[in-house]
């Protein structure tokens, strides 16, 4: 399984209109100047995959992650991942699984597996069952290799702890 | 329970030594209880010799030095139980064109079982990719394009910017 | 006291602002006192707009708009007493291509008034500089060597690096 | 005035024989992989200026700036720095200032001005007259600029406050 694309509507810089990143198989580099949007992807991916912490995706709260722009700010924003599941690693039988997510102004949202509204505890079971985990080292941020570098070795071993 | 925890950190440091001695040929790193008959009284060092000879205080480490150190503990962490795909932010901010190269070279081998998508500025990182997602922003709105190798020569010449 | 305190407010402000223009075209930058009537009662902000439209958050900048804000700061405090000589370590870390140009640019300019030592692993600051001084190290033992433009180019392919 | 040269001996990396590095005015760079000594180039600066903290040099103790290497440790360190005075920017008769300081084992260690042994406070107020300040912003290290970045107002405030 491998992710096919990632459909941005409103999220942070992608707006108003709808954004549709295409992937492939293997390597991808995600590339162009600073301030374009590059983390902000990697923010979108952490949020449809459940993140609780706005902070942790740049926003002072979570509707701060709605595309604020000149003319006004929409009400809600949303992300899709769709994964290519063509190997049935992943235990649903279709080619594409769709894993979505949304805010409001309100902060307030919702989470949606292939369409169907879910909690997200079952958003975060499935993915574990493809070996997708929010604090496992899969999303590595930019500025978290120099954090690491200065851990303690306390923080190492509970890192190595939790994976067993 | 300490079964488990010593079945992982085993395993990680395997992983560890075999990645470091790629990243820094000639050199070794790997994982050190601090103490080694009860491991949870202890944390978890890193003892590191990038040229192969006495190992190395962490303080005196070079910035580049403990990157690597530091991505081949993240690498190893990742081997122990893979996900089917991994998202890093700029990893390579304090590698010099050499061992950028080595970490492109690795992640590339890797890429082969599992997708990564790499955000970059470095080019001898994103030479290596097999796609190039190019991100850009007008008036503040981001967007994506498709990119190939010789697009990407283009548009760092064109800004009057000599290639690194 | 506060007479003082203001003077050289302004004096950085001044500098700041036209240091941004120039590292970030079309943006401006500057500084900002929380509390204008008692300067010491409050501290002092940096309102930055990288693309010159509304503000940006600082939670919400990237790497790079943070590291070219702060780049501006530095250069600015700097230019209000100069010193005869500057050393520069890796500033660049996190700054794309054509701003590392843009830095290296105003650097060349400074530099014919005060001399400027930079530590860069980045070929498009290099590539820029007057006198290059090789560093190496053999069995952990540094040395330099002086180099030129074109021994420069030797040494990066030589080592099967694609210049960036 | 600017810095000629630097010469190094038994100072960290640079060791066991004596390393002389020569500039120029204007635009110097420092080159080199990860790990050969550029930023110790910089430490070396810092040492020589009076930096009372090994820590920020990167060594535990001032006695860890000694060159260790395979062969034993030898008992002193020393650093000279040579301005070019062509300018009588320096209020010396003398076309080349040297400051110098070394370092024992045991952590004791004299400065030097044109090889009179002088006190730190002499060799501090002289770089004075000549606007070189320990904690102006001339020596950037590598990290400060993502450190500033992060920086609170208050600190920000204090800055500039000591600049008035
Ligand atoms: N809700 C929002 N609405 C509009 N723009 C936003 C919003 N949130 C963040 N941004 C903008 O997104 C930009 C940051 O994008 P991002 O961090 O992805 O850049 P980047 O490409 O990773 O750059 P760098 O190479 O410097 O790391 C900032 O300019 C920020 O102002
Ligand atoms: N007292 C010492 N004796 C011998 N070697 C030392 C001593 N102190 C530090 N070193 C070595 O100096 C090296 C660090 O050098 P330095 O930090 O200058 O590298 P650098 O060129 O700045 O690299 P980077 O590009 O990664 O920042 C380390 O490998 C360290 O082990
Ligand atoms: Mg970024
Ligand atoms: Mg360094």
């Amino acid at each position: 399984v491998f992710v096919e694309k990632l459909v941005l509507r409103n999220f942070k810089s992608f707006g108003p209109r709808k954004v549709t990143i295409n992937f492939t198989k293997g390597f991808n580099a995600i590339v162009g100047p600073n301030g374009s949007g590059k983390s902000n992807v990697a923010d979108a991916l952490l949020f449809v995959l459940g993140n609780l912490s706005s902070k942790t995706l740049r926003a002072e709260t979570f509707s701060g992650l709605i595309y604020d722009g000149p003319h006004g700010k929409p009400t809600s924003a949303s992300v899709s991942l769709v994964f290519d599941n063509s190997n049935r690693e992943m235990l649903i039988d279709a080619d594409e699984v769709v894993i979505g997510r949304d805010v409001l102004s309100n902060g307030r949202g919702r989470y949606k597996l292939q369409g169907r509204t879910v909690t997200r505890w079952q958003i975060i079971d499935f993915l574990d069952t493809a070996n997708i985990h929010l604090d496992g080292f899969n999303i590595v941020q930019q500025g978290l290799i120099a954090q690491l570098a200065q851990m303690d070795p306390l923080e190492r071993r509970k890192i190595i702890e939790r994976m067993a | 329970k300490r079964q488990a925890f010593l079945k992982v950190f085993n395993e990680v440091n395997t992983h560890m030594r075999k990645i470091f001695a790629l990243l820094s040929p000639g050199g070794e790193a790997y994982l050190v209880l601090q103490n080694p008959d009860d491991p949870f009284a202890g944390g978890v060092d890193i003892n590191a010799s990038p040229e192969g000879k006495k190992v190395k205080s962490p303080r005196a480490m070079s910035g580049g030095e403990k990157s690597l150190t530091t991505l081949s503990f993240m690498f190893a962490i990742q081997q122990v139980s893979p996900a089917p795909f991994y998202l890093l932010d700029e990893i390579d901010a304090f590698l010099d064109p050499a061992n950028v190269q080595r970490v492109a070279e690795l992640i590339s081998d890797l890429s082969e079982k599992w997708q990564f998508i790499v955000v970059s500025l470095r080019d001898v990182m994103i030479a290596r990719a097999k796609t190039l997602i190019g991100v850009y922003s007008r008036e503040g709105i981001s967007n994506t394009i498709r990119l190939n190798l010789e697009d990407l020569v283009k548009v760092l010449t064109s800004e009057g910017v000599e290639l690194e």
